[in-house]
């Protein structure tokens, strides 16, 4: 998905 | 959000208010490395710097500003405590340091094709802090290991940063299954840092689990 690039994790 | 992620979160939180309820409470640091709290500093510090650019979620930022801050403040406690013997934090910090910083410099996630420079910096960056996340625990499990009297809060602190880990494995797997998440940078240095905490288990169930209340 597009959001792979973010990192979304603490 | 899964509810791996969300667990292993509270938990990573929950150790946090241990120290912090520790450091204040007991008034002293023995015991607790200074080194290791250095580590996790420069840890969020490096990793959080996309609180700058880029907003996921006001869970995302409340908690890596909470993060920062908290780490910030445990450093400074630590280090100006009167009282505390760092005699045996002798942990060569280099060690993880330089390696953690020349891997991320070779493996990372960068894409130079789309984004600026320091698009691109922070990415390093990241990859360090995830690297030197792994092993930023060993000064503090090295003194476990040496000193006798280890307050049992601080051994409740090493298993909520444990329980933290392991939940993130298991949140990882529950994100490649369903939703195709994979970063295989995280992941691996996560399977890493995890297996260290199983040494510190192997203590905690010895040194606190199998002492009977007094």
């Amino acid at each position: 998905s597009e959001n792979d690039d973010e990192h979304d994790e603490l | 959000m899964n509810i791996f992620r969300f667990v292993g979160d509270m938990s990573h939180l929950a150790s946090f208010f241990l120290l912090l309820a520790k450091l204040i409470y007991t008034k002293s640091s023995t015991g607790v490395s200074l080194k290791t709290q250095a580590l996790y500093l420069t840890v969020f510090v490096c990793r959080y710097l996309d609180l700058l650019v880029a907003f996921v979620s006001w869970y995302n930022e409340l908690m890596k500003i909470f993060f920062i801050a908290a780490s910030a403040y445990i450093v400074y406690v630590v280090a100006t405590s009167t009282r505390n013997s760092n005699a045996s934090d002798t942990y060569r910090v280099e060690f993880l340091v330089i390696p953690a910083l020349v891997l991320a410099c070779f493996v990372n996630e960068t894409h130079w094709s789309k984004g600026g420079w320091s698009l691109n910096v922070m990415e390093i960056l990241w990859a360090f802090s995830i690297y030197l996340e792994a092993v930023a625990v060993l000064p503090q499990l090295k003194m476990l290991h040496q000193l006798e009297d280890t307050t049992n809060i601080t051994m409740h602190y090493m298993a909520s940063l444990g329980i933290y880990r392991a939940f993130y494995l298991l949140n990882w797997v529950y994100r490649l299954y369903y939703e195709g998440y994979w970063h295989p940078i995280a992941v691996v240095a996560g399977i890493v840092q995890t297996l260290l905490y199983a040494d510190f288990f192997i203590l905690y169930y010895q040194s606190v689990l199998l002492r009977l209340p007094s």
